[in-house]
């Protein structure tokens, strides 16, 4: 455990407290795409099944039932609790159009052929694009809400953060993993236009809309 | 070994 990886899970902790938060205090999980929330519910389930096989740490194992729960909690709060205010005429993005190409990756190119390699691995390429139906969400509206906008900037800070943990890995212990490192340049490239708008929008107070 | 390595990542 080094800083960078600490401070990159406590962002994507934040993340999620912000996004139930938001769902909670506003009665209303209007601007968030169900279909991301989907993905990432999935994303954690093919992961975490390690849970099962190996014990790591027990701060390892409460994070992952945390990332589990809360993911379960959140398709809950949209699909179920507050089913109104859910914009589903805005959440359009076709996700088998990631969910496909992530199989087949994931069949192809992974550490191991056993069923839990190959779901870990399934893993992290879907964690790459599954931001993208929330994205896709955000420009067809041209807006989020300012709440939204730090959910998604703490999101996309947490693999960048993972980065700089990966750089230092491999400098200190001699460790990489290929697949987790592309990936994860993956996932923060695409939300470098979000980042941009985010610092030069919203940190100074105005609203996250996007130039017409 | 090299895969608990991947694993104690979240």
């Amino acid at each position: 455990m080094n800083v960078f990886r600490l401070a990159g899970d406590l962002s994507h902790l934040l993340a999620i407290i912000i996004l139930l938060l938001k769902i909670w205090k506003t009665r209303s999980c209007a601007g968030i795409s169900g279909r991301s929330q989907i993905l990432f519910a999935l994303v954690y389930t093919t992961r975490y099944l390690d849970l099962f096989t190996n014990f790591i740490s027990l701060y390892n194992s409460v994070m992952k039932v945390f990332f589990i729960s809360t993911s379960c909690a959140t398709i809950y709060l949209m699909y179920v609790k507050f089913k109104a205010t859910y914009d589903h005429n805005h959440d359009t993005f076709r996700i088998g159009f990631l969910l496909i190409p992530v199989t087949i990756l994931g069949l192809l190119i992974n550490h191991d052929f056993t069923p839990l390699e190959v779901l870990w691995t399934f893993s992290i390429y879907l964690e790459s694009v599954a931001i993208l139906p929330q994205l896709f969400m955000v420009s067809k509206t041209g807006d989020a809400e300012t709440i939204t906008s730090h959910y998604l900037f703490c999101l996309g800070l947490y693999r960048a953060l993972y980065i700089f943990n990966w750089i230092y890995r491999y400098y200190f212990e001699g460790f990489y993993d290929l697949i987790a490192i592309v990936a994860g340049v993956v996932q923060t490239v695409l939300y470098c236009d979000f980042f941009y708008l985010y610092v030069t929008r919203v940190i100074k107070g105005k609203a996250l809309k996007l130039p017409a | 070994g090299e895969a608990l390595m991947r694993h104690d990542e979240l």
